[in-house]
Order: C-alpha cells, then sequence, then structure tokens
C-alpha cells in the first residue's frame, strides 16, 4: 500500500514556491521534492511554467542528497553540447513558450528505486505596473496531490504597500480561504497558500488534484510622491508614476485588416472590440479608421473629433466592416501616417494633443508593397519619429518579428492578440493601457557626470497606470545627495518633476532591504538592461548588433541570466559519462514553432541519458 | 492672520491682524486688468468651532486665478490642484514640481513652499507651515507673500493688493504702550488718525521654521483705517 500522492511509484512529497519581492523585483524559486517508491528506476518529471518576461537565473537538480548546479554559458557553446547529444539520438526540449504569458520549462531525470530527487528552479523578473497594479502570475499544475504545497509570497516595498490581493483561478473562495493567508502593513506583503491534501482534493473522494490553473498576486504601492529613487551598492533605480494629471487628449488612427483572412469570428470580435473602445473614446479626442485590404478605405478623409454625433456614424461605420481580397499593409499604414500628419500640419488638431496609430493585422502583406525592408524604410521615413506606432498580431499566422521591428523603429511596441473567444476583450485591454496618456515626451535626466550605464531615460509617452522606471550606476557611490529630474509635457503645460534624495534618509528607510535579498538593485538594473539590449538588437545591423549582442551577452554570463543568448547547462556525472540538461529562452516567434521541440524519455540504456532543449 | 505691508522707500513696515471665525473667505487681492484674483480661506485651530472667534485661526486654503487665461491654483496643507476649467492637475506638498506654460511658472518645492509666477513682474510664493501632527492645538497652515508686483495694475484692490500703489503715512507721537516694550503711537493714513503699536512680526519666506522679524507698526481693530473700508467688505462667498 503506497501512501496517498503517489503516482506510478513516485511521490511528490513537496511542492514550495518562494518568492521574494524587493521593489518590484521578483525572485521566485520552484523547490519540488520527490521519492521514487517504486521498485525499479523510474522517471521523475518537473514541469514549471513561468512569465515570459523572466530570466531563469538558477536551476539545480539533487539527487540523494548531491547537489548538481547550473551554469549560464553562452548558447554556441552549448548548443555543441546538443549537437553532441543529438548525434547520439537523444534530445530533450526544456523551455517552450506556452500560452500568452507563459514559457514552460520541463526537466526529467531516472532517479534509482528509493531515491530522492530536488529539482530547484529559480527565476527574476521585473513586476511592470499595468493598470494601476503589478501583478506576479503563477501557474498551479502539480498534477498529483503533494502532502507539502506551499506558494509563500513575502513582498518589500519601500514606498509601502497600497493593496494587495492573491486569487487562483482553480479553486472556489470558500476553499481558499483556509488555504490562502495574504496581509499587509507599511513596507512589507506577505501571500502564503498552502491547502492540506484534503483541500487539494478534486472531490472528497478523489485522489487527483484540483490544483491546475492560475495563481495570481496583484499589489500597488502609495505614490505619495510622483518619483522614488533607491540606491543600494551603487546602483540606482527610479521609479516615475505621477497621479492626478489630466489626460492629454489622442489624434487615434486605427488601421485595421481587412482582408479575407480576417473572414467570420476575427472580424466579428474586431468589430465588436472597436464598438467597445468607441464608448471610451474621450470628447477631447480626434479619431479615424482606415481600413486596407488590396485597397485602402477610410472613414473620413481626416480626422474628426469625438462629438457623439460623430461616434454614432463611426459606429454604424465599424458595424459595416466586411472582410475582402488580399492584404496591403503598406499602403494602409502610409494612409493613416499622413493623415495624422496633414492634421498637425493644418492645427486641425489640439495644439497639445498625441498621435498614435494602431494597426491590427492577422496576416503577412500579400499585395502591394510587400517587401517587409521596404515596408519598414516607408513608414520609418513617413512617421519621422514624431508619434508612436502599435502593432496588433492577430492569431500565429503572420511574421510577429516584423510588426515588432516595424513598431519599435517607430517608438511603439506589438502585441499579439491571440485567437480566442477572448480576443475583443484582449484588444480593448491594450486600448486601455495607452488611452490614457497623462505625458508626453518625458526625459528623465540625472546630474551630468554623476552616472553610469543608464538604462532607457526617454518615452514618448507615460500613460495613467504605467510606470517609468530607469535604472544605472553611480560614479561615485558615497556621494551624499542624489537629484533626478523628470520633464514631460502635460495636456495643459510643460512638467519638471524633481527628485532629490537624501542618502541619509534613504538608507534609514532601506535597512530592512535585507529581508529580502541585499543586491537586488544591482540585479535589477541588469535585468532591465539586458531586456532592453535584446529589445534594441531586434532592430539593429552589422556591427552595431554584434556590439549590443555582445554586451548583452556579457551582462547575461556575469548576473547568471538565461537569456535568448545563453543557455544554463546541468551537468551530472553519471556512469563515468556527463549527463546534461539545458534550460533555454525561445522568443516571440517560437510560439508558432513549439510542436517541433520535443522531449524524448525513452533513453538506450547503453548510451548516457542527455536531457536537452531547443530553443529558438 | 498677520498681514504686513512692507513700505518701499521707507524702511519701515506696517501690519495688522484679520480676525474672523474659520470658513471665511477673504480677497486678498484683485486686479481687473491682469484678471488676477487671489483669495485666502481661515481655518481655525483644533479647538476652534465654525463660530469660534476666540481660537487661534490661519490661511488653510488659497486661491489664485487668472481670469484671462482661465487659470486656477488652490493650495490647501494636503494637496495642490492646478488648471483650466475641468482639466485639473493635483499635486501634492512632498512633490518637487515645476509646471510650466506661456505666461505662468508653478514651482513646488516638495514640503517648503510654491512659487507661482505670471510672466515678468507678479510673482508670489506660498509656504507651508507644518506642525507636530500631534500638537493639541495648532495644525498646518499657509502663507502667502507677494515678491513681484510691478506689473500688477494701479486698479488693483484687495486686503493686500490696495498697497502695491505707493502711498504715505507718518508716526509721530511715540509714547509709552500698556506694554511697556511695545511704544504706542499715532499713525496718519489715507486721512486717517489712528493709535498704532510698536510690534514686529516674522517673514518666513527665507526659512519657514524660525522665520526673519519684521518690525512693524501694528494696526489695530482689523486693520481699522489703514484698509479702505472695513475687514467685511473683503469677504467674499468662495475661494473662486
Amino acid at each position: 500500500s503506497l501512501p496517498e500522492g503517489v503516482v506510478d511509484g513516485i511521490e511528490v512529497y513537496s511542492t514550495k514556491i518562494s518568492c521574494k519581492v524587493t521593489s518590484r523585483f521578483a525572485h521566485n524559486v520552484v523547490t519540488t521534492r520527490a521519492v521514487n517508491r517504486a521498485d525499479t528506476a523510474k522517471e521523475v518529471s518537473f514541469d514549471v511554467e513561468l512569465p515570459k518576461t523572466a530570466f531563469i537565473t538558477n536551476f539545480t537538480l539533487t539527487i540523494d542528497g548531491v547537489t548538481y548546479p547550473g551554469n549560464v554559458k553562452e548558447k554556441e557553446v552549448a548548443q555543441k553540447q546538443y549537437e553532441k547529444a543529438v548525434s547520439q539520438g537523444k534530445t530533450a526540449g526544456l523551455v517552450k513558450a506556452s500560452g500568452r504569458k507563459l514559457e514552460k520549462f520541463t526537466v526529467s531525470v531516472n532517479v534509482a528505486a528509493g531515491s530522492k530527487v530536488t529539482f530547484e528552479l529559480t527565476y527574476e523578473e521585473l513586476l511592470k505596473r499595468n493598470k494601476g497594479k503589478y501583478e506576479m502570475y503563477l501557474k498551479v499544475q502539480p498534477k498529483q496531490l503533494v502532502r507539502h504545497f506551499e506558494i509563500d509570497a513575502h513582498i518589500f516595498e519601500p514606498q509601502g504597500i497600497s493593496m494587495l490581493d492573491a486569487e487562483a483561478s482553480f479553486i472556489t473562495n470558500d476553499l481558499l480561504g483556509s488555504a490562502l493567508t495574504k496581509s499587509f502593513s507599511g513596507k512589507k506583503g506577505h501571500v502564503s497558500f498552502k491547502p492540506s491534501l484534503d483541500q487539494q482534493r478534486s472531490c472528497p473522494t478523489c485522489t487527483d488534484s484540483l490544483l491546475n490553473g492560475d495563481f495570481t498576486i496583484v499589489y500597488d504601492v502609495n505614490r505619495e510622491s510622483p518619483g522614488n529613487v533607491q540606491i543600494v551598492n551603487g546602483y540606482f533605480v527610479h521609479f516615475f508614476a505621477p497621479q492626478g494629471l489630466p489626460v492629454v487628449p489622442k489624434n487615434i488612427v486605427f488601421v485595421i485588416d481587412v482582408s479575407g483572412s480576417m473572414s467570420g469570428r476575427k472580424i466579428q470580435q474586431t468589430r465588436e472590440a472597436l464598438l467597445k473602445i468607441l464608448d471610451d473614446v474621450k470628447e477631447d479626442d480626434y479619431l479615424n479608421f482606415i481600413l486596407f485590404s488590396t485597397d485602402v478605405t477610410t472613414w473620413k478623409d481626416h480626422l474628426v473629433q469625438a462629438t457623439p454625433a460623430n461616434l454614432k456614424e463611426a459606429k454604424t461605420f465599424v458595424k459595416n466592416i466586411h472582410d475582402q481580397s488580399m492584404t496591403n499593409i503598406n499602403d494602409g499604414l502610409l494612409k493613416g501616417i499622413e493623415m495624422l500628419n496633414k492634421a498637425r500640419e493644418d492645427h486641425t488638431v489640439p495644439e497639445r494633443s498625441t498621435s498614435i496609430i494602431i494597426m491590427l493585422t492577422d496576416g503577412d502583406a500579400n499585395t502591394g508593397e510587400s517587401r517587409p525592408e521596404k515596408i519598414q524604410e516607408n513608414v520609418r521615413n513617413a512617421i519621422g519619429g514624431k508619434f508612436p506606432l502599435y502593432n496588433l498580431g492577430f492569431g500565429n499566422n503572420l511574421n510577429y518579428n516584423f510588426l515588432e521591428t516595424l513598431a519599435l523603429e517607430n517608438h511603439g511596441l506589438a502585441r499579439r492578440i491571440y485567437e480566442d473567444s477572448d480576443a475583443n476583450l484582449q484588444l480593448q485591454g491594450f486600448y486601455e493601457e495607452v488611452a490614457n496618456p497623462l505625458l508626453t515626451n518625458v526625459e528623465v535626466e540625472y546630474p551630468e557626470n554623476a552616472i553610469l550605464d543608464l538604462t532607457r531615460n526617454s518615452y514618448p509617452h507615460f500613460y495613467d497606470g504605467s510606470e517609468i522606471v530607469v535604472a544605472g550606476r553611480l560614479v561615485d557611490r558615497n556621494m551624499d545627495n542624489f537629484k533626478a529630474d523628470v520633464k514631460g509635457h502635460g495636456a495643459l503645460n510643460d512638467l519638471t518633476f524633481t527628485e532629490e534624495v537624501d542618502m541619509e534618509e534613504m538608507d534609514a528607510a532601506l535597512k530592512e532591504q535585507g529581508y529580502i535579498f541585499g543586491d537586488y538593485i544591482e540585479r535589477l538594473w541588469a535585468y532591465l538592461t539586458i531586456e532592453q539590449l535584446l529589445e534594441k538588437r531586434k532592430n539593429a545591423k552589422g556591427d552595431e548588433k554584434e556590439n549590443i549582442t555582445a554586451e548583452a551577452l556579457d551582462l547575461s554570463l556575469k548576473y547568471h541570466f538565461v537569456t535568448p543568448l545563453t543557455s544554463m547547462v546541468v551537468t551530472k556525472p553519471e556512469d563515468n559519462e556527463d549527463q546534461t540538461s539545458i534550460a533555454d529562452k525561445p522568443g516571440e516567434e517560437a510560439i508558432a514553432e513549439t510542436t517541433t521541440m520535443s522531449f524524448l524519455t525513452t533513453q538506450q540504456s547503453s548510451q548516457s541519458p542527455y536531457y536537452y532543449v531547443d530553443g529558438d | 492672520p498677520h498681514f504686513i505691508i512692507q513700505i518701499p522707500g521707507k524702511n519701515d513696515s506696517i501690519c495688522f491682524n484679520i480676525d474672523e471665525k474659520p470658513g471665511t473667505v477673504l480677497r486678498l487681492i484683485q486686479d481687473p486688468v491682469t484678471g488676477i484674483t487671489v483669495t485666502g480661506q481661515i481655518i481655525g485651530d483644533k479647538r476652534s468651532n465654525a463660530s469660534s472667534r476666540t481660537g487661534k485661526t490661519y490661511f488653510g486654503k488659497l486661491g489664485i486665478t487668472n481670469a484671462w487665461m482661465d487659470f486656477r491654483v488652490e493650495v490647501t496643507t494636503e494637496k495642490i490642484i492646478l488648471g483650466t476649467g475641468a482639466e485639473l492637475s493635483t499635486f501634492s506638498w512632498l512633490d518637487t514640481i515645476t509646471v510650466t506654460q506661456t505666461g505662468l511658472s508653478v514651482t513646488i518645492n516638495r514640503k517648503k513652499n510654491m512659487v507661482v509666477s505670471f510672466g515678468d513682474g507678479i510673482s508670489f510664493v506660498i509656504i507651508l507651515h507644518q506642525v507636530w501632527k500631534k500638537h493639541p492645538v495648532h495644525q498646518d497652515f499657509l502663507g502667502f507673500y507677494v515678491v513681484d508686483s510691478h506689473r500688477m495694475s494701479a486698479q488693483t484692490h484687495g486686503l493686500l493688493g490696495q498697497f502695491f500703489q505707493p502711498f504715505d503715512f507718518k508716526v509721530f507721537g511715540i509714547r509709552p504702550g500698556s506694554d511697556p516694550t511695545k511704544p504706542d503711537a499715532t499713525m496718519v493714513v489715507k486721512n486717517h488718525r489712528l493709535t498704532v503699536t510698536r510690534g514686529s512680526q516674522k517673514d518666513y519666506r527665507k526659512d519657514a521654521s524660525v522665520g526673519t522679524k519684521v518690525i512693524c507698526w501694528f494696526v489695530h481693530n482689523n486693520g481699522e483705517g489703514l484698509i479702505d473700508g472695513v475687514h467685511t467688505d473683503y469677504i467674499v462667498p468662495s475661494l473662486f
């Protein structure tokens, strides 16, 4: 008779997700302990889904008390080991894109009868503020009853925590109530989810687990002041999120793909989303719709103010959007850009307004100008850096890299809209993010010669509910005070926010930082720098690309981050030969290719086992 | 509230108090030419109630408007709201910020003061006085200083504004008063003969906690005889 929670001879007796968040920087450790209660060797699997925005920083295997640590290596170095494994007929995919927000980390090892194994995966991410809150997303999927299952999150925010909540998608509030505790006071917050075996059962007599879904922790911090600067060990981070400013009016052009591939549910969902968006457009805003298929059609010849009468007319127009023929992205975009430029030149839109262009497409350009490089050049020249382009890629049948490059070149961003029942909500959600610009042309300035290695410090917009984060290194780590200016254009006037930091005062405020982890600002700076370098790399060419790649690689290796340039290798000596695991990070473009990554669980006993990944 | 009028060329100052019940709004400056109006609302100390005339009073809220710019600023000891019509920005005294637009500049210096300037020649400073939060009597209050008024018109009026134009006064007959350290005198100003007392007030522009002593002639009875009309003439129904 095997104890409860034993499946196929393997008992996973403990799973703990330990999260420590300091100033939005999350350090998560997922530890699973299992024992092989069978009479023969068994394979034990460890699956973790982690956010796409996270970087794995460590993975260790402990078998019978012996720990095998992970080492971050340049991807090419790891690739050679991979090729060696392939030549021996064994591959294993460790990390692959999984759904909208997650990547899946998978590893298996053979465990001798009676032996114990501990898997420990560590990853870090900077929690980004969206719609007024930080969200930490944890996937819970233990697959069997676990005697000791626990999520333990400690949050430390020097500004003080203003709200904290946690919810699980897979369990009712009644059951959650006794297993979940959440509390916050001052700078500290704590969330604990510790369901007993009985609480994990899908029914009172069941032996399978109901823990399968999303566990989300959300919180926000106090904002007595619009900015907050923290300095530790010579590194600083500056958070900026002013409140109470009026919204800058928008001139917004929606460039919508109505080609044949949008037919059916996609066009219906687009119509629904646009109708909802029209409900939220403010009267100070100006707008227009450009539809492109083989040809380009427009709702109006020029941008019009969002008066009730115009919105009513716009809704009628949207209701009558129909799909037809091919995809002429180039002409659609150029028409929208021309309209925004003309409105500004003719002064038909408010002087203190900001222009935004949002394109939605579900496919690649296949008529008119269809060469991606030429479209990029045309769009870049037409926009001339004057306003951002946001690209929404609907579904998987498109060149997402092209859309992303196009958006990044024009100070915008790309977002994938997943083909699902809630696609209309995803579209609306994106609009809500950019609907309320409070500042435009935001520049964060620091004293000259006082800082080094600054992360991005200029942003075309600051949107309500978001946050600008800038990090860097101080030239003189013993300086007494530190001053930062944030300049931006508001709806009514130009604003300069000044943040002065008294080092003594700040030391007192951060004295509890040891409570979490001391070098968090340095790691946050490294994370942000790598993330921005990788983004910049997408648009770079030639020597510039090489330099950026080298810089990002150096930082990834130095700070032990698994990025698209590195892999983590875990080597376990076995039978005089190495058993190797590799963790990779796939890019967004890997979504459509996930099926090509395989994980072979069958191994030939005559050959040493290899665990491998095939990333992007 | 203590009013201090420094007289250019005279090297002397006149001061007076306005005692009114909490909630009262006073017109401090009104210039029909530049469109600028400044008002202040009185608050009482922690012991006072709405009808109290005996407790300490201070300015707890100030309003500055420029009718021609359709611009207004509302300053309390907690926050600063500024903008046009319904388009308002809210800031806190914990901010250090400069807001600029054509013909206007507002600078908030965290927990200290704010400077409101309308182009060159009109500049006001508002001082935040913070007291110990658990003080049994006092509460935070505001000070208002006109640091530059040379672009204000000759038609400017209000409890402070009426003194922007040069005026003359004479003080004579200095004699011992009821307090031996504060002599009385006779002042002739605006065709009135007033008994005034030598005293001092503090200018907190440079240092909000200690202040700089300003010696002045104190005009009794809410500035009666010094100000045009009586002080109740300056009471307005609301800040804006």
